[in-house]
């Protein structure tokens, strides 16, 4: 996982 | 989702509405700072970008909806509705200098090397420093209204349940997200002072923050 399309957070 | 990011996003839409309150109420926004808010707009704004790529819950879409929105709102009464209680003249930090280097490390340290990832990125490290000119105002004038105090409180609160979130998305799910992780905690830093004095002044003295 390299965080990319991962931003789940606001 | 844990409790800790639930209260902390919860926070965050707390001081939010707080703050536009606030400014609708008294019809002024005295004491706060324009650039601030400007700043967070701007954080939204290129972080919300993949509200047009990528779907990841009904909660996520609303939330980043109602925070892009209350943002755009807030600039709006400060710099058009009530602009003529806009404090220019103590709202005076350069925000070039939060700029430049936070455009810099965004090119320099990334997840990938995209424009929305850039961008991504860039809002992380903006949002860490975008309170800086109402902090600056604050020991500029060397005071605060309580109720700016209130919003004050409750932005660094969400930034430490922030903390808690990453921790127990650590433990429990292996998460780690080191780019957000590290702004987040120099963030959280910033307001450790702002904390300790609204605790000793104004939860005390119930009464509008005054520096020494």
């Amino acid at each position: 996982d390299d965080g990319v399309d991962d931003h789940d957070e606001l | 989702m844990n409790i800790f990011r639930l209260a902390g996003d919860v926070s965050h839409l707390v001081a939010i509405i707080i703050l536009l309150l606030k400014i609708w109420r008294s019809k002024s926004c005295a004491g706060i700072s324009g650039k601030s808010q400007v700043l967070f707009a701007l954080v939204f704004s290129t972080r919300y970008l993949d509200l047009f790529t990528v779907f990841v819950s009904v909660y996520n879409v609303v939330m980043k909806v109602v925070f892009l929105a209350l943002s755009y709102a807030t600039v709006y009464l400060i710099y058009m509705r009530f602009r003529n209680s806009y404090d220019s003249e103590n709202d005076t930090f350069r925000v070039e200098f939060l700029l430049v280097p936070v455009i810099g490390l965004s090119f320099l340290e990334n997840y990938a090397f995209t424009p929305l990832e850039i961008l991504w990125t860039f809002s992380i490290f903006l949002e860490a420093v975008a309170i800086m000119p109402q902090l600056f105002m604050i020991t500029k004038t060397g005071e605060a209204e309580s109720i700016t105090t209130h919003y004050l409180f409750f932005l660094g609160l969400y930034r430490a349940l922030y903390i808690a979130n990453w921790v127990w998305r650590y433990h429990m799910e292996g998460f780690f997200d080191q780019i957000a992780v590290v702004s987040g905690v120099v963030q959280t830093i910033f307001y450790c002072d702002f904390f300790y004095l609204y605790v000793t002044r104004v939860l005390r003295g119930k009464g509008k923050m005054s520096l020494p």
